[in-house]
């Protein structure tokens, strides 16, 4: 066993599933961070009114649509010219403006308005506009908490449709002197309401008075039962925005390594002193994304061959709260593969998991040992993954490497 | 494009730091 090998984990195989129980110790990195939880573990306040949690087949088969829709929109947003032959053949782009929800995996609890009420939104890097639903609701689907009330609230307010946050709104529009926004995601979900403004509760101890969000109350889709969403993306709407003037620019998270365990989500939050930074990239084309830039891999402590120019020419890396597995361009999770591969050799393979094609069966081993992923960013940021974060095991019997190739590039 | 997806980023304590537009990782965050 490679027990002090830096470049190996040597894991229980007993410790591979996450507990039935949630074991969640307060992981908050300061009184006004939120707690995060995974949406179907045991820790969410959703778990026990939940209709069932997806399969890990229905994950990873929502995630690959997610994956497909931020694809769309980025090539959406830097298409400039028709191809005359494709359209000629009825091929369109679709006219989704958002990216899919994919399972929403982790949520925090939010107060809203004053009193506070509390609810229990999915956080989403890949968008900007928060949103909960609302009373009166012409079309909203069964949710965990009661519904918003704006009445009950004496610090409601709507906003105008002359005030700023309205006209900056991509889908806003004006009815009867009231802002109605639209949020359509890649997954045909989409909610519609009013944009309003009020207190967002964090902590007792810190409160955002004006908050705007999304008074929906036209929502159909994947939602779950959450109670909303809230977009921590780059444009002014999103949270992080909104929360810069109180609690500085940016915000940190950290999502727990099981889905019985929690993490947190603090707004404006110093980096940990142990943080090994690259530079965040902006894309003019998709301004909501926060790009990075991915450079290389190592596995077992070695970089894996492959050209600089395949991950420079692929359009670069998005960071997604969102998406579940990593995607790689197609040579470079070849190369993945077949080096975490060659280290594996002891294990029965496994059958495949939907997208995740390297499997492994893990049955009669008390302890196993994978060779640890690392991957590198430009400016020399390594992020030397978490075991929990190189396997996605649907059983012991099938622990798969968790990464994915983004398929053929050309197509 | 590449997209970095959460279950990677799992014990990380990702920061966003847009003052300084950079993004860092601080290991065994959570």
């Amino acid at each position: 066993a490679r027990t002090n090998d830096p470049n190996w984990h040597v894991f229980r195989v007993s410790s591979l599933l996450p507990s039935p129980a949630c074991t969640a110790s307060k992981a908050t990195s300061n009184s006004s961070a939120l707690s995060v939880v995974h949406q179907h573990g045991p820790c969410s306040p959703l778990h026990a009114r939940r209709g069932g949690a997806p399969s890990h087949v229905e994950i990873l088969e929502r995630d690959q649509a997610r994956v497909n829709s931020i694809h769309r929109k980025v090539a959406a947003a830097g298409a400039s010219v028709v191809d005359p032959a494709r359209a000629s053949k009825g091929v369109s782009l679709p006219a989704q403006r958002g990216i899919s929800l994919g399972t929403g995996n982790y949520i925090v609890s939010v107060g809203l308005g004053t009193p506070a009420k509390q609810y229990s939104v999915v956080f989403d890097t890949g968008s900007d506009l928060s949103w909960v639903q609302c009373t009166p609701c012409s079309d909203c689907y069964q949710q965990n908490d009661p519904l918003f009330d704006p009445a009950q609230s004496s610090t409601y307010a709507a906003v105008p449709c002359g005030a700023q946050e309205c006209q900056e709104l991509d889908s806003g529009t004006c009815s009867s002197n009231k802002c109605r926004y639209e949020v359509a995601y890649g997954d045909q979900s989409q909610t519609d309401g009013n944009l309003v403004r009020d207190t967002l509760t964090l902590s007792a101890s810190a409160k955002l008075p004006g908050f705007v969000f999304g008074c929906g109350d036209s929502n159909t889709g994947l939602f779950g039962q959450a109670d909303g969403l809230f977009g921590l993306g780059r444009e002014k709407v999103s949270l992080a925005s909104q929360g810069a003037p109180n609690y500085g620019p940016g915000f940190t998270y950290c999502l727990p390594s099981s889905s019985s365990g929690n993490g947190y989500l603090s707004l404006g939050d110093a980096a940990p002193a142990n943080a090994q930074f690259t530079a965040m990239v902006t894309n003019s084309d998709n301004p909501s994304f926060y790009y990075l830039n991915l450079v290389g891999i190592k596995v077992g402590g070695r970089e894996i061959r492959v050209p600089t120019t395949v991950f420079s020419t692929a359009g670069g890396t998005v960071i997604d709260s969102g998406t579940v597995i990593t995607r790689l361009p197609p040579r470079a999770y070849a190369a993945l593969r077949s080096a975490f591969a060659r280290y594996m050799g002891q294990y029965k393979k496994a059958p495949a998991l939907s997208i995740l094609d390297t499997c492994y069966d893990f049955t009669g081993h008390a302890t196993a040992q994978i060779p640890k992923v690392a991957l590198l960013f430009e400016g020399g940021a390594t992020m030397s993954l978490d075991f929990t974060g190189v396997l996605y095991v649907s059983q012991v019997s099938q622990a798969c490497l968790a990464f994915a190739s983004n398929g053929d590039d050309t197509s | 494009i590449a997209i970095l997806g959460n279950t990677q980023q799992k014990t990380f304590a990702v920061a966003y730091d847009v003052a300084n537009q950079r993004i860092g990782f601080g290991a065994n965050g959570c």
